[in-house]
């Protein structure tokens, strides 16, 4: 084997017969467990006086995987308020309870969160003063990079954060006062054996007889163990003395978990285990298993920030999931939100849509009575006012909407990104197409044809095969691949082949780019409808925007993809399409293909 | 506006997370030139 054992390979098959390699891969997982805290940490040894974790730094940011314990310790705030604190991290937030009504709120709550290399590790930390009708208004918030933090050599146990206004200029607003720690590998195996013996110990008296044992396997819902239940009993008996102890249970989970998992499932959330990732399978379950029952002071359940701050009417369903939360057809009133996950930042966010503009386009597109009106003269009327909307973004009186623009979608246009200064911009349109400073958009392996990239800054579906995307996303019942690149494209090239949909917010760079290297073949323009391409439209099964929008459709013929079809579709107001390459160009990718801007 | 991508049936391998978010029908937001995913042409090629 070499010196294999100081590798740590996750992937290795278990099914081997060998019992040294057997051996081997066992050391190594333990190893991937134990030896981490010697690559990682430096324990300063002392607690801190409050109760809290010793504080553990790490050593190495590479290849870490374990529990992070932040705790939100207290605030310094401009003003008086009741105050509660939330932390978005990942796909989750979780809020502090309300402190008294004070400049100073502390809460002293931690959470305890999955850290690992190529998971989230940026944590939102945001501040609401609370109302008692009305939702929490957001005074204040920070961003802290955990894996930053933990890598960090400083003396202190805690870190003092400015927190900024959300709103331009971004003035401090107060400070807050944060602890972060890095939880014991070996403790995390404990303390989850610990809490797996737990279920069933009933005379709680720390070790399992052989009946616990066996209901415990049980519980784990693995036909294949709980048939051999004695054998278990006995591998993990190391003693013989007949009752199964702490570590001796803890060492029977590596083992097994290593060779045959005992769980194929989380027993709390029934969320799938990895096979291949034991060590997060067990960091997932101890992190479920801390769920409701007090050693977590911060709740959870929330999606966003802002779910978490809407006050006394979100205590109603305190437990969303985005499948609840969505748009569509059947979503009420939860349609003016739509939940995305932001891939940079990794954790979802949320993209309010005027409520006002919602109603009217689930009146129109997920009826058949608002298609039916499309059909008496509305495809015309969307047309024309996307013509005269776009004269008028082409005037220069339409570049004092500019500003009011930038104020709207504070959070999400960058102007520090953006190649031209604001008086650059003659009209809206000018700004709307608007270049961005070169390198602020890296291309992804930009010398290896072989990796395709995103074509524009969107909000993105990718379906393996078209049957995926029309289950998953695509409900207009008429819509087909022949469909969406017009008669004059064979399909043949691309029946259930992959599609991507990259969708773009009024707020977004407008620009696309190309997303694999190759020739133009043909651009083939078709003339069409200038429906929304919302979501709520997209989902409806009465509405075909995809196949009945005007659009472009352009064959990018690359020696890496093959055929490429790439069809730009118009949309309600941003009908124009522009192209700045041609047929019989040949392209890289990442290059700039064209623009969307207002116009029929 | 929005742009549709469609590629060949077994010519890209899009990445696994674009693809565990659309299966739960959750769009992810990306930037232009993030990595959208990887040619299987050049193995299969190989292979033969």
């Amino acid at each position: 084997m070499g010196n294999g054992n100081s590798k740590i390979d996750s992937s290795s098959s278990s099914s081997s017969s060998d019992p040294d390699a057997e051996e081997s891969r066992i050391a190594r997982f333990k190893d991937r467990v134990h030896l981490r805290r010697f690559l990682r940490r430096r324990r300063k040894g002392t607690t801190n006086g409050r109760g809290f974790h010793s504080h553990t730094k790490l050593g190495s940011v590479e290849d870490f995987a374990g529990i992070a314990i932040l705790t939100l310790i207290r605030a310094r705030m401009n003003f008086k308020d009741k105050w509660l604190a939330c932390v978005s991290f990942g796909e989750q937030t979780f809020r502090t309870g309300i402190s008294d009504h004070t400049k100073e709120p502390a809460w002293n709550s931690e959470k305890k969160l999955l850290l690992e290399k190529d998971g989230p590790h940026i944590a939102r930390i945001s501040v609401f003063e609370t109302n008692r009708i009305s939702r929490n208004n957001l005074v204040g918030y920070c961003e802290i990079d955990l894996l930053e933090f933990l890598s960090q050599d400083s003396d202190s146990d805690t870190e003092e954060l400015e927190l900024l206004d959300p709103s331009p200029p971004n003035a401090v607003v107060g400070k807050i006062s944060l602890s972060c720690s890095v939880e014991d590998p070996i403790e995390t195996e404990k303390r989850f054996a610990k809490r797996i013996l737990s279920i069933v110990d009933y005379n709680e008296d720390g070790e399992l007889s052989f009946p616990e044992f066996s209901d415990l396997i049980d519980a784990f819902g693995n036909q294949v163990a709980a048939s051999k239940k004695e054998e278990l009993f006995k591998a993990a008996d190391k003693n013989g003395d007949g009752v199964v102890t702490l570590d001796e249970l803890a060492a029977l989970l590596a083992a097994q978990q290593e060779k045959e998992p005992l769980m194929n499932c989380c027993p709390v959330c029934g969320e799938a285990l990895e096979v291949s990732d034991k060590l997060n399978n067990m960091i997932h379950l101890t992190l479920c298993f801390d769920e409701g029952t007090g050693n977590q002071v911060m709740t959870g359940g929330f999606l966003t920030d802002k779910q978490a701050a809407y006050g006394w009417m979100f205590k109603l369903s305190e437990w969303a999931h985005f499948s609840s939360y969505d748009v569509g057809l059947n979503s009420g009133s939860s349609a003016s939100h739509i939940v995305v996950y932001d891939r940079q930042k990794k954790r979802l966010v949320e993209e309010i849509i005027d409520g006002k503009i919602v109603l009217s386009m689930r009146a129109i597109y997920q009826s058949k009575v608002g298609l039916t009106l499309m059909d008496k003269g509305v495809k015309e009327l969307l047309h024309s006012i996307s013509e005269k909307q776009g004269k008028r973004m082409d005037s220069v009186e339409s570049a004092k909407d500019i500003p009011h623009f930038i104020e709207s979608f504070k959070d999400q246009i960058n102007m520090n990104e953006v190649k031209h200064p604001l008086e650059y911009f003659k009209t809206f349109n000018e700004f709307f197409i608007r270049e961005l400073k070169p390198g602020v958009r890296p291309i992804a392996h930009v010398e290896c044809d072989d990796v395709a990239v995103c074509a524009a800054d969107c909000r993105l579906m990718a379906f393996k095969s078209i049957d995926d995307s029309l289950r998953l996303w695509i409900k207009g019942r008429k819509f087909s691949v022949q469909g969406l690149l017009g008669q004059d494209i064979s399909a043949r090239a691309f029946m259930d082949g992959s599609l991507v949909i990259f969708r773009l917010a009024p707020q977004d760079y407008h620009r696309f780019h190309f997303p694999v290297s190759g020739f133009i073949e043909q651009i083939v323009d078709i003339p069409g409808c200038l429906y929304t391409v919302n979501p709520i439209a997209v989902n409806s099964k009465y509405c075909n925007v995809f196949t009945e929008n005007k659009r472009s459709v352009s064959i990018i013929s690359s020696s890496d993809f093959g055929k490429v079809a790439f069809v730009a579709i118009g949309a309600t107001m941003v009908g124009s399409i522009t192209f700045r390459k041609g047929k019989g160009d040949y392209v890289k990718k990442g290059e700039e293909f064209g623009y969307f801007s207002f116009g029929g | 506006s929005t742009v549709i991508c469609v590629f060949e049936k077994d010519s890209i391998q899009i990445d696994e997370d674009l693809l565990a978010n659309s299966s739960r029908s959750l769009e992810t937001l990306v930037r232009v030139g993030t990595k959208l995913g990887l040619s299987t042409r050049k193995v299969s090629q190989t292979d033969l």
